[in-house]
């Protein structure tokens, strides 16, 4: 799990993850 | 060809004609640009911790309870390490779908006092069926999810489950 | 000769038309890429820094409670806030905090159409999707799997008109046989343009994008010459300053909100071919070209939706 730093109270998290033959970084912004 | 960049639409250029509106006493309110700087997002290796180990570990254990997650007794040989399964709410409620995502919860020592804890995720469980959906087992009965059997996985629940954690962790530290 | 410039366009054409049949979205990615999803529960304000900050101007929606993807956010979706702000001007602290959730609720209340949410399955021939996008008008379609483990759709990412058409510059050889000028081939030439002057008050302009489901209006000066243009973009820039509670702002001065790296406003003329509008699109980050006259009077604007039908549909 890859994450950022806090920041205005927005939390980033990623996760790099395989589709087919393709590496996609997932990263979803969510509020804390 | 004739193709072109229309120079008056350069901003350098269409601000020296907005602010020569200025000078003909036209009423034109001063706009800065946008800055350009773009905080360059840094990201990190799961999460960052300057506490105790025990300490870190306890923190982890309370918030997975508070969240109503579950998890395997550790055994000896993994005391860093938690085999987490948690009730994935939301979706289209189905008892085909599994709902139960397994995480595995790590903890690292970068130097000594540097910690950093990692989630990973770890397949999925039907409800109740305590049956795991891969039918692959290693010896201690652990499931281990077949990396190169999922060619579409979407790791947003999983994301979602990770962002909840740290929120929880964050609002109890 | 002109006939033989004409027999190749169409030889080209179908060319290029096979090859979109022979291609899936999937092979336009990249090998590794990347892909934001903003949460729903997100503050409006909060998803525009973040679109900003990672120099982007959509990103698909991901509904934490049903933990499914809802839909796209698009800058028409800040341009239904900015409506909905002029019609409801005592409505500002909901603004303020208006999630993303609540953006449906703003298409309600200034009764606006949502936009149609097409997607793509990533292994379907890239011109289904190319087809869908023309036929809904969207100039971006999400590409939907489904996790093999919990049949939860999954965004793969997000093909726009524009990676698709650099795609297409950057494979197909056949793209420099497009050389029959653009007032043979009528593309985006019947068009009724809608313009503006730069005292034109930005909320009218505003008006203008959302009324006509347009990304841009073209600014021009006494003589109707080309000066500058809105795009859809910049209402994400007017919003990001607060700026859009001073309506009264004429386009002249929003303008002068565009952040210094803006690379310029496309022009072309009725001459020019599509050979090189694609070589253009392959070098560099073009959504249109405006058609003016040898003086710089605006004609017409040819958008890349124009293009790609013309691709597809053409000839």
């Amino acid at each position: 799990l890859a994450t950022t730093s806090i920041k205005h109270n927005t939390l980033a998290v990623a996760s790099v993850v395989r589709y087919q033959r393709k590496y996609a970084t997932q990263i979803l912004y969510a509020p804390l | 060809s004739t193709i072109a960049i229309l120079p008056s639409s350069l901003p350098q250029i269409h601000r020296a004609y907005m602010m020569s509106k200025i000078q003909q006493n036209q009423a034109v309110q001063k706009v800065n640009p946008i800055s350009t700087k773009k905080s360059k997002t840094r990201w990190h290796f799961g999460i960052r911790s300057r506490s105790y180990p025990l300490d870190v570990m306890g923190e982890i254990y309370r918030a997975l309870k508070n969240l109503g997650a579950e998890w395997v007794k550790p055994s000896e040989e993994e005391l860093w390490t938690i085999r987490v399964r948690w009730k994935y709410g939301g979706g289209v409620k189905s008892d085909v779908e599994p709902d139960l995502m397994r995480m595995v919860i790590q903890l690292f020592q970068l130097e000594p006092n540097n910690y950093l804890v990692d989630f990973k995720f770890d397949g999925w469980e039907s409800n109740g069926k305590g049956k795991s959906d891969d039918n692959t087992k290693d010896d201690n009965g652990q499931h281990d999810v077949e990396e190169d059997e999922i060619s579409s996985f979407s790791a947003y629940p999983f994301l979602h489950l990770s962002t909840q954690l740290i929120l929880e962790l964050a609002v109890n530290s | 000769t002109t006939e033989q410039i004409a027999k190749d366009q169409k030889i080209a054409l179908r060319a290029i038309r096979l090859f979109l049949k022979s291609k899936t979205s999937y092979d336009v990615l990249p090998v590794s890429y990347r892909l934001i999803v903003l949460d729903t529960s997100l503050l409006v304000k909060k998803s525009l820094n973040i679109l900003l900050q990672n120099s982007i101007v959509s990103a698909p929606l991901w509904n934490n409670k049903t933990s499914r993807f809802a839909g796209l956010l698009t800058s028409s979706d800040f341009i239904n806030v900015i409506q909905y702000y002029f019609q409801f001007p005592d409505k500002f602290d909901l603004v303020e905090k208006l999630t993303l959730d609540g953006l449906r609720d703003v298409e309600k209340a200034i009764s606006v159409e949502p936009i149609e949410t097409i997607s793509s399955h990533p292994f379907k021939s890239l011109y289904e999707a190319c087809v869908k996008m023309i036929d809904s008008k969207a100039r971006r379609i999400p590409l939907i799997d489904e996790d093999e483990k919990t049949n939860r759709e999954i965004v793969v990412s997000v093909l726009t008109q524009y990676r698709i058409l650099k795609f297409v510059a950057l494979n197909c050889r056949e793209t420099r046989m497009l050389l029959r000028p653009l007032k043979d081939i009528n593309i985006g030439t019947e068009k009724q343009m809608l313009r503006a002057t730069m005292e034109t008050p930005v909320i009218d302009v505003i008006h203008v994008l959302s009324q006509n489901s347009v990304s841009s209006v073209p600014i021009v000066d006494e003589n109707d010459k080309l000066i500058n243009v809105y795009e859809a973009y910049d209402v994400l820039t007017l919003i990001k300053g607060g700026l859009y509670t001073d309506l009264s702002l004429s386009v002249g001065e929003a303008l002068m909100r565009r952040s210094e790296d803006f690379e310029g406003v496309y022009t072309c003329t009725l001459n020019d071919r599509l050979s090189t509008i694609m070589e253009t699109i392959r070098k560099s980050r073009l959504h249109r070209l405006f058609i003016v006259d040898e003086n710089g009077k605006l004609i017409s604007v040819i958008t890349l939706s124009d293009i790609l039908k013309y691709i597809l549909f053409g000839d």
